[in-house]
């Protein structure tokens, strides 16, 4: 709430230049709850940002007024738009513009700004979504009305792999949060996602983005209702490092356009059905700056959704800055709602008692709940990856209607192992196999506590393809369930189309994403009057609280005292005398002992946040002041101590862990620049610095992705994995998996066949291709086949002649040989042979001239409806049955 | 039946030996450095403007270029993903 009388700042006008400048003031008014936000905003659109504002059915809305009214509103978040640009000059966005966050990929410059066309408004509205100023005169407000926000230009022109890379690694170190609202078409028939480059993108993100605290990725789940898409047939929206956003009506129900999916992690507000339902309102594109087109009332699709969701995250991301992606997965999971979307079906009950659903996920995005969680968020242990052994029985999916296949596999979760998984975040089942049509398909799969979740509803549009390559489906419906025992997987014959053959289930495989013990713990900040700070108290989640709750009730671990936790506040005695003043006085010890100091020592250290190094050393007045003692550890500087061991050194010669003064970081930390041993990131061995990016040897049970110069629990997707000197070693080019070595292919890029384990662009000479893909050898006849029998040759090899698809030494009589095509072809009326069309001898009746054709001797030769003329028969005009001449 | 996808006339290449090497090799073989790919170390992206900016087919000559070069640990040919507005 604010109070309209208490704020003032410098609005631009209308026609000032809107070109970037530096952030200014953000803006606020003093909170004033209980203040209806109708009437708080000034932006003439607010009213109709119903999803804001109670303005839903029933009075639901996305939970943003106590969001706004706790003070967050997306200041120092940094969110990028990837689309066709964004109107950097727009009224309603120019203040909150941040050129670092944007690019123009398609015209390789850094201006954002789209071409005008008429339908490169895309990503301007969107951005408005996000960031729209609030307290102006224009449009509405952004749900995060303070973040900075950019934009990439990247869908104005031919999109490649290296196009999605660089704009998902555009400036990870500066932009907090991604939103995408694009993909593959959601034609409902398309099975495609990132590349190679992309992938790279997205794992360098996670892991280094935001200074190792990852990048946050928001996707469009997709509009392919209308075709029945399947949103889990779209690798990015079903991949693990993005949020994946579905919507919701005005009133409470599936939109028309809305794609059913297990990889949806929740849902906001959108368009429904026109007259019925509300749209979204936003900033519009318009390069004149025309008034009456700078706002739009109708943004729709699940590309409305997703910036909602990205503004939400900022909000949470202000709250706790934090918080790495999968704490943000997190805050979503718990606390989404289901309640305004329960009037559509659909809905389950997981292992742990959260409701989920295909259309909604975990519910409609609630960003006062959001912050709330934010705020006492710790974060999430590290994730630890399972993968199954791969199950590569071949299993008959019969063709009848109806039928499904039931195939299982107990897991332990990698009990005992460090890979252990206890708590689950992520589940890919990792499927391969044939079937035609591949859209008939339903797949389901069960976990241990009984949970199903459709991986795959059938897509009636989907008639042309046959097969599933490593396809990794996500669910997140079994998001902090267990995962050891019995998970099963249905393949179900459950389309209308008839199925002529059967198919093969050929193999499978689960891969388990989460935490070994218990990823929840709250934190309250307790103020510790000896060290003068603030510690974390954590303490187990409510176990009443079934909204947030995740199961294991009870089996909850409190954070171990580490010996790293809490550094950043570290009680350093002795640095500085003040300090030292007052640890002498509440803990009743003596006064320092001092050792000698060298001549020119000086004092350098005088606060917390700067723990001494070996070259500080005490105040120059202390060493007069207190008895000198010689009796120090090694360890200590020539400050002195406080007493014997390295505990008590006042400062250290070398460095710091914890408090006591050791001569080198141990293992797995690192030496920070005031001397203090700091932990690695927990994938690192041997560090150079704390983030995940900075790793010089990798931690035990993990690999070293040899071109990311990171480390790793398992291979991404792309790689494969040395064990001898166990690193990932990127797979040759095309390749979309490899074993063992780079160019032994395991499958191939989406538009590519494989050969003997290579990937090419077309099947080479003397080898066809396979309904899987492969490229399999054509008959020893054939130069090109369409299949592996004799008479299945479309070319030949040089020397032999085609006829009726086989390979012939010599032509057949009847036939020439056509040496250039290697043909047989059948010889002129007349002849008995024949070189191509030349005869070289005639059939009884028939004689050779001299153009070398073969000319019936008699004119009883010749058919009714031809006449006889210089030796041939030729045809009666049209109109004729009979004729003597051409006439 | 897959649509056949349209190759560009860029590559991405990946040179562990980082920025100077990949300029080295791309005036080796006259291709136009575009320098790094995003966020991606040592991924560098190339173009040959003697080769058609859309074609059917991938480039053998290309391929085998980048191949043969032992300073190239990976390499793509770009080609056209259709990506839809949502």
């Amino acid at each position: 709430d604010f109070m309209p009388s208490s704020f003032s700042f410098d609005y631009p006008t209308f026609f000032d230049e809107f070109g970037p400048r530096p952030r200014q003031t953000t803006y606020h008014r003093q909170r004033n709850r209980g203040v209806p936000l109708q009437n708080l905003f000034t932006d003439p659109l607010f009213k109709e940002q119903w999803y804001l504002n109670g303005g839903a059915k029933d009075g639901y809305d996305m939970n943003l007024g106590p969001a706004w009214q706790k003070g967050y509103t997306g200041k120092s978040v940094v969110v990028s738009i990837l689309d066709d640009g964004i109107q950097t000059n727009h009224p309603d966005l120019a203040l909150n513009y941040d050129h670092q966050a944007s690019t123009d990929i398609n015209d390789n410059d850094n201006d954002p700004m789209p071409r005008d066309n008429g339908d490169n408004k895309h990503g301007t509205r969107c951005a408005g979504e996000v960031a729209a100023v609030a307290f102006n005169q224009y449009c509405g407000v952004g749900v995060a009305y303070n973040a900075s926000i950019g934009g990439v230009r990247m869908l104005d022109g031919p999109v490649n792999d290296a196009v999605e890379a660089r704009a998902l690694g555009l400036n990870p170190d500066h932009i907090d949060i991604y939103s995408a609202s694009w993909g593959p078409e959601d034609d409902g028939k398309t099975v495609d996602g990132p590349g190679p480059l992309a992938r790279r993108a997205f794992i360098y993100g996670v892991t280094s983005g935001r200074k190792g605290k990852g990048s946050i990725f928001v996707w469009a789940s997709g509009n392919g209702g209308r075709h029945t898409d399947s949103c889990n047939c779209d690798g990015y929206t079903n991949s693990i490092f993005t949020l994946s956003i579905s919507s919701a009506t005005q009133g409470g129900y599936k939109p028309w356009y809305l794609e059913e999916c297990s990889s949806t992690l929740a849902s906001t507000y959108s368009s429904g059905t026109p007259g019925n339902d509300k749209s979204v309102a936003t900033v519009d594109m318009d390069a004149k700056l025309r008034p009456d087109h700078i706002c739009t009332v109708e943004h729709t699709g699940t590309s409305a959704s997703a910036p909602l969701a990205a503004g939400i995250a900022a909000l949470a991301l202000e709250a706790n800055p934090s918080l790495t992606w999968r704490d943000m997965q997190y805050l979503v999971v718990l606390t989404s709602r289901s309640t305004p979307l329960e009037k559509e079906s659909g809905w389950i009950l997981n292992g742990v008692k959260r409701k989920v659903s295909h259309k909604f996920g975990y519910g409609l995005m609630d960003a006062g709940a959001m912050v709330n969680l934010a705020e006492q968020w710790t974060n999430v242990p590290p994730q630890h990856i399972c993968k199954s052994d791969e199950i590569n029985e071949e299993r008959r999916i019969d063709p009848t209607y109806g039928y499904t296949l039931s195939v299982y596999m107990d897991v332990t979760g990698c009990a005992g192992s460090v890979n252990e998984v206890r708590f689950l975040e992520h589940v890919q089942c990792k499927v391969s196999l044939r079937f035609f049509p591949r859209g008939n398909l339903r797949l389901l799969l069960t976990s241990p506590m009984g949970t199903t979740s459709t991986l795959l509803f059938e897509r009636p549009r989907d008639v042309l393809s046959s097969s599933f390559d490593d396809w990794p489906f996500l669910s997140v419906h079994f998001w902090g369930e267990k995962a050891d025992g019995r998970w099963t997987l249905q393949v179900n014959n459950a389309g209308n189309r008839h199925v002529n053959s059967p198919g093969i289930l050929k193999k499978w495989q689960l891969i388990f994403y989460g935490t070994a013990t218990n990823p929840i713990r709250i934190r309250t900040r307790q103020f510790n009057p000896v060290h003068s700070s603030y510690a974390s108290v954590h303490y187990p989640y409510p176990v009443d609280d079934d909204q947030l709750a995740l199961g294991h009730r009870g089996d909850v671990d409190f954070f171990p005292s580490s010996t790293f936790q809490g550094y950043q506040g570290y009680p350093y005695v002795g640095a500085a005398s003040n300090v030292q003043a007052s640890v002498a006085t509440l803990d009743g010890s003596s006064a320092p002992i001092l050792t000698n100091r060298l001549p020119g020592d000086t004092s350098s250290s005088s606060s917390f946040d700067s723990p001494p190094s070996s070259s500080q050393v005490g105040d120059e007045s202390l060493d007069t002041a207190r008895k000198i003692l010689h009796d120090c550890d090694p360890q200590c500087d020539p400050q002195g101590c406080y007493g014997k061991g390295p505990t008590q050194c006042i400062a250290c010669k070398n460095y710091r862990l914890d408090n006591t003064c050791v001569s080198q970081c141990p293992p797995r930390s690192f030496p920070n620049q005031g001397g203090v041993c700091w932990p690695c990131h927990e994938s690192c061995e041997i560090c150079a610095g704390a983030g995940q990016d900075s790793c010089l040897s990798c931690a035990p049970a993990h690999l070293r992705v040899t071109d990311l110069a990171v480390c790793l629990q398992q291979c991404p997707e792309g790689y494969y994995e040395n064990t001898e000197n166990s690193t990932c070693v990127p797979c040759e080019a095309n390749c979309a998996s490899c074993q063992d070595r780079p160019d032994k292919c395991t499958s191939c890029e989406h538009h590519l066949v494989m050969y003997e384990n290579k990937c090419y662009a077309a099947c080479p000479l003397y080898t066809y291709e396979t309904q899987d893909y492969n490229c399999a050898p054509c008959h020893s006849t054939c130069e090109t086949c369409n299949g592996t029998a004799e008479n299945q040759c479309i070319s030949c090899r040089p020397g032999l002649f085609s006829l009726n698809g086989a390979c012939r030494a010599s032509c057949p009589i009847g036939y020439g040989a056509d040496k250039k095509r290697r043909e047989c072809v059948p010889c002129p009326p007349g002849c008995a042979t024949c070189d191509m069309s030349t005869c070289r001898s005639c059939d009884d009746g028939w004689s050779l001239n001299e153009e070398g054709l073969c000319a019936p001797e008699h004119r009883d030769r010749c058919k009714t409806t031809e006449f006889y003329e210089n030796g041939h028969c030729k045809q009666c005009h049209a109109s004729c049955k009979t004729c003597a001449g051409p006439g | 039946p897959r649509s056949t996808p349209i190759f560009t006339n860029q590559f991405a290449v990946h040179v562990p030996d980082g920025p100077d090497a990949a300029a080295e090799i791309a005036a080796k073989y006259g291709f136009d450095n575009y320098g790094q790919i995003g966020a991606l170390k040592e991924y560098f992206l190339f173009a040959d403007k003697r080769l058609h900016k859309r074609s059917l087919s991938s480039s053998e000559s290309h391929h085998k270029t980048l191949r043969d070069e032992p300073r190239v640990r990976w390499f793509q040919q770009q080609h056209e993903k259709k990506r839809k507005k949502r």
